[in-house]
């Protein structure tokens, strides 16, 4: 059994620290924040963990 | 001729049983033989008088290597539903706990997070399987801006949706068209918008939504148009009927929270990302899938409003991660549930994928809805003598939608982590 999710979510990403992240740098939409993946292909997920956020 | 029919002796001897099958099985393949004719004449006749409209129903004959050939010939989906009975026999008491071991030890499953601590409870495989955690078992992230995992397995494949196209492991492609429907759903009200006066009453807006005209992202549109979609002779319709079973007032407020807080799409933003000049949005998918030995009770994702369910009642298929690589668009085949809706950034769907062993998917909150059983063909069915009554091609899908679970939200409300169903063997 498989479960597909389509889902739709703000563009962009929000910079790390290092890339300058601050009040002047990135656009309006880095500070906003975009959608970000935190899973990998093939890892193994449980209910609740958080395989992305925005 | 005359000496020999007096002077030839009559022997009488049993036919032999190998003869016998296979003059029966000529009989029975030459009976099949002209039904299926018949039926292709009278199809034909048909398509003739409506002007080539008739609803078409084939059986599906993917391409792939003779693997996939050879399971596409086989009734995949009473061999499944023969699975489901075998496994709802009882197994005697004392062989219980070693047999659910042995299956445990040889998928994985960790006993120590089963709900249930004594095993023989379990009167079979099918009841095991789909067996309830302990509380606390699957601790939810903390983060209210996550999405969240809706079930235990394994990450097959995830990416962005470029052009309406899926990305299948190894690079395959299929369209969204084919794995939701071409169609807009019956129901797409957007979320709504984030208001400064957040006590406002459940009256005002039930008031609100009764008004002629409501103003969304600085676009009039009339209710009809924006809870049902523009009417046109152009649309087809599908039989719909509403399924929803009302929804607890905890889950109802929670959701509205949470989509007061977002942005997200208009009613044209059926499956096409909506980029506003407030934020720019773009389509995500990601793919689950979940061993044998896995909880195979699947969970919200995050808090969001189902609008409506699309029943495929497709192939059973495995979906191994073989065949997933094997089969080009193996979840566009394969019985599915689609379920539509919402989320505070925009559009969101959700759905579980049916597989040879475990046919049958449960929603919690829909109460018609059976999967892999002969009443499938009876929904799928009506709605293709829906279409025929319309003059109206097949749709392909049965849908439901859930108006009535939710006055206030037009849908089921279904909050981060709350369980939604499950799959069952058979």
């Amino acid at each position: 059994s498989t479960i597909v999710l389509v889902f739709e979510a703000p563009k962009g990403r929000r910079p790390s620290f290092d890339e300058g992240w601050g009040e002047a740098s990135g656009t309006e939409e880095d500070r906003r924040g975009g959608w970000r993946w935190n899973i990998k292909p093939g890892q193994y997920v449980q209910v609740g963990q958080a395989i992305g956020w925005v | 001729l005359r000496t020999a029919l007096r002077d030839t002796k009559v022997v009488w001897k049993p036919i032999p049983i190998g003869l016998g099958i296979a003059f029966l099985g000529g009989f029975q393949f030459y009976r099949t033989q002209a039904r299926h004719n018949e039926e292709e004449k009278a199809r034909q006749q048909q398509e003739l008088e409506d002007g080539g409209k008739a609803p078409k129903r084939q059986r599906i004959r993917p391409s792939g290597p003779w693997q996939v050939q050879i399971m596409s010939t086989l009734p995949l989906k009473a061999m499944s539903r023969i699975w489901g009975r075998f496994n709802e026999l009882e197994i005697p008491y004392y062989l219980r706990v070693p047999g659910f071991k042995l299956y445990g030890w040889i998928f994985g499953v960790n006993f120590d997070e089963i709900n249930e601590p004594d095993l023989h409870v379990f009167p079979n495989l099918a009841s095991f399987f789909y067996r309830t955690l302990k509380p606390g078992a699957r601790p939810l992230d903390p983060n209210p801006n996550a999405l969240l995992s809706p079930a235990d397995g394994k990450v097959i494949q995830f990416g962005t949706i470029d052009n309406g196209e899926v990305e299948q492991v190894k690079g395959v492609t299929y369209s969204l068209d084919a794995l939701l429907g071409s169609q807009k759903p019956t129901r797409a009200t957007p979320n709504p918008k984030p208001s400064a006066d957040r006590s406002k009453s459940a009256d005002q807006e039930i008031i609100r939504a009764d008004e002629e005209f409501a103003q969304v992202n600085g676009i009039s549109y009339t209710l009809p148009n924006l809870f049902s979609g523009p009417e046109s002779k152009d649309t087809p319709k599908t039989a719909t009927e509403d399924q929803s079973t009302p929804a607890r007032a905890s889950s109802e407020q929670e959701v509205r929270d949470s989509l007061a807080l977002g942005d997200g799409g208009t009613p044209d933003s059926w499956w096409q990302p909506v980029s506003t000049s407030a934020r720019p949005t773009a389509l995500y998918y990601a793919v689950i899938y979940l061993a044998p030995g896995d909880y195979h009770r699947f969970h919200s994702p995050c808090s969001w409003v189902v609008e409506s369910r699309r029943h495929f009642a497709g192939e059973l298929f495995s979906v191994s991660p073989y065949l997933q690589r094997t089969l080009p668009g193996l979840f566009t085949l394969n019985e599915r549930v689609v379920l539509l809706g919402r989320w505070r950034y925009g559009f969101f769907s959700y759905t579980p994928v049916g597989a040879t062993n475990v046919g049958s998917i449960k929603i919690n909150f829909d109460k018609e809805l059976r999967t892999n059983s002969l009443t499938t063909d009876t929904a799928a069915d009506r709605a293709a003598a829906a279409a025929a009554e319309n003059k109206q091609p097949y749709s392909g899908f049965a849908e439901a939608t859930y108006n009535g679970a939710s006055a206030l939200l037009h849908g089921q409300p279904l909050k981060r982590g709350e369980e939604m169903g499950g799959f069952q063997l058979g």
